[in-house]
C-alpha cells in the first residue's frame, strides 16, 4: 500500500555500473521505490556554512534553517548537504539521498567555536529542523579528550527532551578520522554521547579505509571514499562544480542523516530512540569485513568499527511504517565503586560490579539495555598507555579505549563518559566486568603508578521488551489478533527465552531459548535441537542440510556428518552418495571405506576382488604384473627376476612353477627330492614333489605306511614307523606279566598305543 | 608535553531568569550587549563585551566580573575557543 511516487529514471554521467544498475547495498533504490524521498523533513548541516546558489541545492535550500553568518567559504557545508538534498531531476551532479528534503546550514566552524558557538547550533530552530548533521569533532590526533561542554550538552539534553515537538531532535555524528594517528573515538564526547547516532565509514569493499577510528559507541556505517582503488563518493562542491575528493567520516554522516530522513518521512512520529532501535535492528554486517564481528546475546551482529554495520534504507523505512513507539526509557545510575585500586604497568586491574538494573526502583529499573555509560576517574602519569575492556552479565566485551600512542598527557580521566552500544537488548542485572590495562608504549618513570580511583555504570533501557507490546516482529497471521488478547498472561512454551511470548505456542516467543526454524512466511518456531537434515549457524538459526545429509555442518553436500537412508557416507570426504563408488567398500559400519592402493573393486580393506590396469589380483592384493620368470617387489616397487630354477615365481623364494628339470619342493624348486620328500606321478602335479607323512622320515608315497625309514627312536615296522621301545611279550613275562600282553592282545587292546608299546612283539605278531 | 594554552574570548554566556529585558537591563549595567538568547535555551543570553581583549590566554577581570555577583544571575562562562577539526 506505498505511495505510488513517479520512479526516477536514474542518467547520471557518474552512474555507469550497468551490472548493479547503480544499486547501493545500502537500499537507497529500495526506499525511493516505496515512496519515500525525504519530503517535510528538514535535515541541517553544521559546518562551514552551504553555497545557497548551487543547481543542485537552491531548490531545496531554506535560508530559514540557517545560522545569521553569511557564508564565505562553504566548501565542507556544500558537499555534505549534496549528500543529503541535491535535488532530484538535475543534469548537474548528483542526486542527494533524500532529494526532496529541505535543506539548511550553519556556519559555525570558520570563526572561533566555542560552547556558545555549538550550543547555539545545536538548538537552532529545533521544533522546524528534524535532523543536525555534523561533520566535525575535536582533533583526531591521537592525544586529544574533549567534549560538549555546559552548554552544549545542555543543547542536546534540550533537543532531545523539546525538539521535534517532544520526540526529539536527531543528531547525527561522524565518528573520528584518526585511524592513522591511532586514535580512538572514545575520547571524542560527542560520538560518545547517547543522544548523538555516531556514524563510521566503509569503502565500497567493505574493507576499512585508512582514516577510520574503532570504538564501541559507533552505532551504524554507510559508505564513503576509501582507499584509491575503491570508487568514491561523487558530490557537489563549491562554485557549482562536482567532486569525488569528498572523504572521510564527515562523507558518512550527511548519507545517514538523509537515509533517517527517508525513515522519518515513512514516520514522522518516530522519536529520537525510536530511530536507534529501528537502526539497530535493520543494520547488516553484510561483506564489511572486521577482526572483530560478534553476536551480542539479543542475536545483533555488531564490532568496533561498524557498529551494527551498513544502514539499509529500505529496511528503515519498512520498520518506521508499521513501528510502534519503544516504552519510556528508563536510566538506571548504579552506585559507584570508589575503591582505589593502583594500575601497575604490564598488569591488569579488574573490577567487578554486580548491578541490579535498579530493581528496587520502577521509574529506574532497567532489563533491556539500550546505551550503557561507564563514568571513570583515573589518574595516570601516561594516559595513552591504558586501555579499557568492560564485559557484560551476558559476556559481551566492549573495547571502551585503546591504547593511544601519541597521547602523552598526565592528566589521566576525570568522571569522562565510555559509552558502549554493543549490549543492545542485552539484560543489564548481572556481573560487570572492567579491565584497565597499563601496557607503556616507551620507558616511564614507576615512581607515580596509575591508580583507578571510582567508576560507576550507567544503564539506559526499559523495563519492559521493548517490542513486546504486539510489536512488528509479532506473527504475520493475520487472524492471531483476533486468536490473542493483546497480552498474553503466559506461560510459554518452554522454548521461549525470558522475553516473554504472546502465546502458548513455541512460535509465539518474542525470542529463542535455544534454536528457531524460519518458514518461508517468516514466522519462526523455536526448538530445543535443529532437527534432523537442519544444522545450527552462529545465529541459533535451524538451516536446511543438503538433501542427502541426515546432519550436517553446513548447508553444502560435502558437509554432512550422517547420511539419509539410503545414503553412506563416505571415508575422508563429508559426503553422501547412494551408490558405492569405485575403489571403496562398504564396511559394517555402513561407510563407504577405501579399498587398498590400485585396487578397482573389493569386498574388504585386504580383499580385492578387481585391480586397476596395470596390475594384477595375487592373493586378493593387486600387484603390477610382472613378466613370466618375474615376480613384484612390493618394497622396491619394480619386477625383479625368480631364481633361474623357477619358471615363474610370487617371491624370490617363492616358486610356483619350475623350470625344465627341476622339481617343485615347496616354493622351491629342487633337482631331487629332499628327505621327507617324494616325488608324485600324478599327472595332475605334473611330477611335484610332496612331503611325507609326519611320522616318516623317508617315504615312497602318501600316509603313513609308506615309509622307508624313520627318525630316530622309531622303528620301521610294515611301512609303518613305531615307537622302538623293547616288546614284552607272552613267552618272556613272568608267568602274571605274559599272561597280561595274551589278554591285551585276546582283548584287542593292541591298538592301544600304550599297551602296544608294551606288549609291542605281542601286538606285531600275527594272529 | 607542551601545556594547551586555553585562549579566551571576549563573549559570555549567561544564565538569567526574568526574560529578556531583564538581560538586556543586567548586560548594559556591566557594559556587555545582550546579542540574544542562546539558540533554543531558556534564559541563556550571549553577552558581548567590546571592551575586553578579543583572544587571551588570561581570563577577562575588571568591573565587568562584577556580574556574577547579580542575584538573578544564575551562572555565567567566559567563552574558550575549541579546537574543531572538519571530518
Amino acid at each position: 500500500d506505498f505511495k505510488q511516487a513517479p520512479l526516477l529514471s536514474l542518467s547520471s554521467p557518474h552512474c555507469n555500473d550497468d551490472v548493479h544498475n547503480c544499486q547501493s547495498d545500502m537500499n537507497i533504490m529500495g526506499a525511493w521505490k516505496r515512496g519515500y524521498t525525504g519530503k517535510d523533513v528538514v535535515v541541517t548541516i553544521l559546518d562551514d556554512g552551504i553555497e545557497r546558489n548551487h543547481p543542485d541545492l537552491y531548490q531545496n535550500y531554506v535560508s530559514v534553517y540557517v545560522s545569521l553568518h553569511s557564508h564565505s567559504f562553504p566548501r565542507h557545508g556544500t558537499r555534505c548537504a549534496g549528500e543529503v538534498a541535491a535535488a532530484a531531476n538535475n543534469s548537474h551532479c548528483i542526486v542527494g539521498i533524500a532529494y526532496n528534503a529541505r535543506i539548511g546550514g550553519v556556519r559555525m566552524l570558520d570563526g572561533d567555536v566555542t560552547d556558545m558557538v555549538e550550543a547555539r547550533s545545536l538548538s537552532l530552530n529545533p521544533q522546524h529542523i528534524d535532523i543536525y548533521s555534523a561533520s566535525w569533532g575535536p582533533d583526531d590526533d591521537g592525544k586529544t579528550v574533549d567534549g560538549p561542554a555546559t552548554l552544549a550538552r545542555q543543547a542536546f539534553e534540550n533537543g532531545i527532551r523539546t525538539g521535534r515537538k517532544g520526540r526529539g531532535s536527531i543528531f547525527v555524528w561522524a565518528s573520528g578520522n584518526g585511524g592513522r594517528s591511532r586514535d580512538h573515538c572514545s575520547c571524542d564526547g560527542y560520538t560518545n554521547s547517547i543522544y548523538t547516532i555516531s556514524i563510521s565509514s566503509t569503502a565500497e569493499s567493505g574493507r576499512k579505509p585508512w582514516y577510520l577510528e574503532e570504538c564501541s559507541s559507533t552505532l551504524t556505517t554507510t559508505y564513503s571514499s576509501g582507499e584509491n582503488y575503491d570508487r568514491k563518493i561523487i558530490t557537489t562542491d563549491l562554485r557549482h562544480r562536482c567532486t569525488d575528493s569528498h572523504t572521510g567520516t564527515s562523507a558518512s554522516a550527511p548519507m545517514a542523516a538523509a537515509i533517517i530522513a527517508l525513515a522519518l518521512e515513512a514516520n514522522p512520529l518516530l522519536s529520537w530512540r525510536d530511530v536507534q532501535h529501528i537502526i539497530v535492528k535493520t543494520s547488516r554486517a553484510g561483506h564489511l569485513s572486521a577482526p572483530d564481528w560478534k553476536t551480542n546475546a539479543a542475536g545483533y551482529n555488531v564490532s568496533h568499527l561498524y557498529g551494527f554495520g551498513l544502514m539499509d534504507a529500505e529496511a528503515m523505512v519498512k520498520e518506521a511504517e508499521r513501528w510502534k513507539q519503544v516504552p519510556t526509557q528508563h536510566v538506571c545510575v548504579e552506585s559507584a565503586d570508589r575503591q582505589i585500586r593502583t594500575i601497575r604497568p604490564e598488569h591488569v586491574v579488574r573490577s567487578v560490579y554486580k548491578a541490579t538494573g535498579c530493581t528496587d526502583n520502577p521509574n529506574h529499573h532497567v532489563i533491556y539495555l539500550e546505551h550503557v555509560v561507564v563514568r571513570i576517574t583515573i589518574t595516570h602519569p601516561r594516559r595513552g598507555d591504558l586501555s579499557i575492556n568492560l564485559t557484560s552479565p551476558s559476556g559481551t566485551k566492549s573495547q571502551l579505549l585503546a591504547n593511544r600512542l601519541f597521547d602523552h598527557s598526565m592528566e589521566g580521566f576525570k568522571n569522562w563518559e565510555f559509552m558502549t552500544t554493543h549490549c543492545w537488548g542485552e539484560k543489564a542485572a548481572g556481573d560487570w566486568v572492567l579491565e584497565i590495562y597499563d601496557s607503556p608504549s616507551q620507558l616511564r618513570s614507576q615512581k607515580v603508578p596509575g591508580k583507578l580511583k571510582e567508576w560507576s555504570l550507567v544503564l539506559y533501557g526499559t523495563s519492559v521488551h521493548p517490542y513486546s507490546t504486539g510489536h512488528i516482529d509479532k506473527p504475520q497471521f493475520a487472524d492471531l489478533d483476533e486468536e490473542f488478547p493483546e497480552e498474553y498472561p503466559g506461560p510459554c512454551d518452554s522454548e521461549c527465552s525470558e522475553n516473554g511470548c504472546w502465546g502458548p505456542g513455541p512460535h509465539h516467543c518474542i525470542n529463542c531459548l535455544h534454536y528457531f526454524l524460519k518458514f518461508k512466511n517468516n514466522t519462526r518456531m523455536c526448538v530445543s535441537e535443529c532437527p534432523s537434515g537442519f544444522f545450527r549457524d552462529d545465529r541459533k538459526r535451524c538451516k536446511k542440510c543438503s538433501s542427502s545429509c541426515e546432519t550436517c555442518v553446513g548447508s553444502r553436500s560435502d558437509q554432512c556428518t550422517t547420511c539419509r537412508s539410503g545414503f553412506n557416507l563416505i571415508e575422508g570426504s563429508h559426503t553422501c552418495v547412494a551408490n558405492c563408488p569405485d575403489g571403496f567398500y562398504l564396511d559394517n559400519s555402513n561407510i563407504f571405506r577405501r579399498c587398498q592402493e590400485n585396487c578397482k573393486k573389493c569386498t574388504a580393506s585386504n580383499i580385492c576382488t578387481e585391480c586397476k590396469p596395470g596390475m594384477s589380483l595375487q592373493a586378493n592384493k593387486c600387484q603390477m604384473t610382472c613378466d613370466p620368470g618375474t615376480y613384484y617387489n612390493g618394497h622396491r616397487r619394480t619386477c625383479e627376476p625368480c631364481h633361474r630354477a623357477c619358471a615363474t615365481c610370487t617371491g624370490v623364494e617363492a616358486c610356483t612353477k619350475c623350470a625344465d628339470g627341476y622339481l617343485l619342493e615347496d616354493w622351491r624348486c629342487v633337482l631331487t627330492c629332499s628327505a621327507t620328500y617324494y616325488l608324485s606321478e600324478q599327472t595332475s602335479d605334473n611330477g611335484q614333489v610332496q612331503r611325507c607323512d609326519s611320522s616318516c622320515y623317508e617315504c615312497l608315497g602318501p600316509g603313513e605306511r609308506n615309509c622307508s625309514s624313520c627318525n630316530s627312536g622309531y622303528n620301521l615296522e610294515a611301512g609303518a614307523c613305531v615307537v622302538s621301545t623293547i616288546c614284552k611279550d607272552a613267552n618272556e613275562e613272568s608267568w602274571a606279566e605274559g599272561s597280561f600282553c595274551v589278554l591285551v592282545k585276546k582283548n584287542n587292546l593292541c591298538q592301544r598305543k600304550v599297551l602296544q608299546q608294551l606288549c609291542c612283539r605281542t601286538c606285531s605278531q600275527k594272529g | 608535553p607542551p601545556c594547551k594554552a586555553r585562549i579566551y574570548t571576549n563573549h559570555w554566556a549567561v544564565r538569567i531568569a526574568g526574560g529578556p529585558e531583564v538581560a538586556d537591563r543586567i548586560a548594559e549595567k556591566y557594559g556587555y550587549r545582550n546579542m540574544g538568547q542562546i539558540g533554543d535555551l531558556r534564559d541563556h543570553y550571549h553577552f558581548f563585551h567590546s571592551r575586553t581583549i578579543k583572544r587571551s590566554t588570561l581570563s577577562s577581570r575588571g568591573r565587568h566580573s562584577f556580574i556574577s555577583m547579580e542575584p538573578k544571575v544564575e551562572w555565567i562562562q567566559q567563552q574558550v575557543v575549541k579546537r574543531r577539526i572538519k571530518r
